[in-house]
């Protein structure tokens, strides 16, 4: 089904679709088709990545998944999680930095590709993210850091929940100024 | 009631003290600065006048009154401030369903606004279209200028076409253009750029001004063949929230087109993040 998205995203190249005239049903089976092909699509991009982050061919290789409301900051796998990994796939032929948002209910330290701790800013999600995911998820905090992706690659970032010692002291928590 | 100025290697972006509201931008390079009133407005949608029957809907921006309402309340946006080492934000309450954050990351060029839109209301019977506007100081000659498709960029002249007498019967709709990944004004020395992350509609209505919608609900048909009007209910009944970005990069005119190019390739192809609960023995 590797061809599923390319079906759909057809699809949706008709003039309607391109310029949101269509009617609210078809809008919806849009909807539908390109959910369906990108979850498809995952799967693919997931089988992919795994083969390339196993190291030990003896092991089965990891699942990846997608989190498709982090603009929201929703991701039931950083925040059910004390440890898990991110990786960050660039598609530009040349080194990108960047920084990642995720959700999270508590602090992380978070190392990167060379092994060392990475500087990161724990914050509180802001009132219209509260406000905007109604029932998607209650991670209070979001977790920021940077991240530098090689040429046309990925790196992978490990975090770890950090309860206080030497961890804990890696991360700068951010100041809020509340001026009303 | 002081200021308030946020900073990074390039931009510095300063609110004021009373409103909260983006009062001018600094390019730290040069050493230039432009005020800047930044707040977000709405247009009222056509039902149909005297002049013509032509309602707002899905294919047609009609508006009622070709002057917007703006949305900031009049008093204060409520400004919180957030410093940390990897990003400073600053994050303004405009109407409980308008806010916004807007963040200046590390090294990095350009300054993020994140508007979160919806459910627009319609209690009043009343279809809205919202705006984002940024009124500068730059000195514009009635000129703006926006991409075709992410390729070219089109000079706009407010009025005016290049190859026929333009009558203007619509004043704020007629100055519309499709904005498809940028727009920008510009004087002789600074250029002001809006990078959007979706295809949207814009225009600058007068000298140093750039507005781009963001958000729209009309409650009627515009009678050309879609048969409802552009009113999206969503998950919850109520109307669609809606939440994007803009990249708004303030440099010198020979820096921006680099600036500009550079941060729209990573936008259109932006690094895709992933998870997993594996930790490899490795690490």
């Amino acid at each position: 089904n590797s061809n599923i998205l390319r079906k759909f995203m057809g699809v949706a190249q008709h003039h309607d679709a391109v310029s949101g005239t269509e009617k609210q049903n078809v809008s919806d089976d849009y909807a539908e088709r390109l959910s369906i092909g990108r979850a498809e699509c995952k799967e693919l991009v997931s089988d992919v990545l795994g083969k390339l982050v196993q190291k030990n061919s003896s092991v089965p290789s990891p699942q990846f998944v997608f989190c498709d409301y982090l603009n929201i900051s929703v991701c039931p796998l950083t925040v059910n999680n004390k440890q898990f990994t991110i990786t960050a796939y660039n598609p530009i032929a040349r080194q990108v930095t960047t920084v990642v948002r995720i959700p999270v209910t508590s602090n992380y330290s978070i190392t990167g590709p060379s092994g060392k701790p990475v500087t990161t800013q724990l914050q509180d999600v802001s009132e219209g993210t509260k406000q905007v995911r109604r029932n998607r998820g209650s991670a209070p905090k979001e977790l920021l850091f940077q991240v530098t992706l090689p040429p046309l690659g990925f790196q992978t970032y490990i975090a770890e929940a950090s309860q206080g010692g030497v961890k804990a002291r890696r991360h700068s928590q951010s100041q809020t100024e509340a001026f009303k | 009631n002081a200021d308030t100025t946020i900073e990074n290697q390039f931009l510095s972006l300063t609110f004021d003290g009373s409103t909260g509201l983006l009062k001018s931008m600094t390019d730290k390079k040069s050493q230039k600065s432009t005020s800047v009133r930044q707040s977000f407005y709405w247009y009222t949608s056509s039902m149909g006048d005297l002049k013509s029957s032509q309602k707002s809907g899905a294919y047609i921006f009609r508006p009622l009154i070709q002057t917007p309402t703006d949305l900031f309340n009049g008093t204060s946006v409520g400004l919180t401030v957030i410093k940390g080492p990897v990003a400073t934000e600053v994050r303004q309450q405009f109407q409980p369903w308008l806010s916004q954050v807007i963040r200046l990351y590390n090294n990095r060029e350009f300054a993020e606004f994140e508007w979160t839109v919806g459910p627009i209301p319609i209690k009043d019977r009343v279809g809205k279209e919202i705006i984002t506007r940024f009124d500068t100081d730059l000195q514009t000659n009635s000129t703006f200028y926006t991409d075709a498709n992410g390729r070219q960029i089109l000079q706009r002249i407010r009025d005016h076409r290049f190859d026929w007498q333009y009558n203007n019967t619509e004043p704020v709709s007629g100055n519309y253009y499709p904005i498809n990944s940028r727009a920008f004004i510009t004087d002789d020395k600074m250029q002001m750029t809006v990078m959007t992350d979706r295809s949207q509609g814009g225009s600058s209505m007068k000298d140093g001004s750039l507005e781009i919608m963001i958000h729209r609900r009309t409650l009627g048909d515009d009678h050309r063949g879609v048969g409802e009007p552009l009113n999206e209910t969503g998950q919850f009944g109520d109307g669609l929230i809606v939440r994007g970005q803009h990249f708004v990069l303030f440099t010198s005119v020979d820096k921006a087109a680099a600036a500009h190019r550079l941060l729209g390739e990573e936008l259109y192809m932006a690094p895709s993040l992933s998870f997993s609960q594996w930790v490899p023995d490795w690490a």
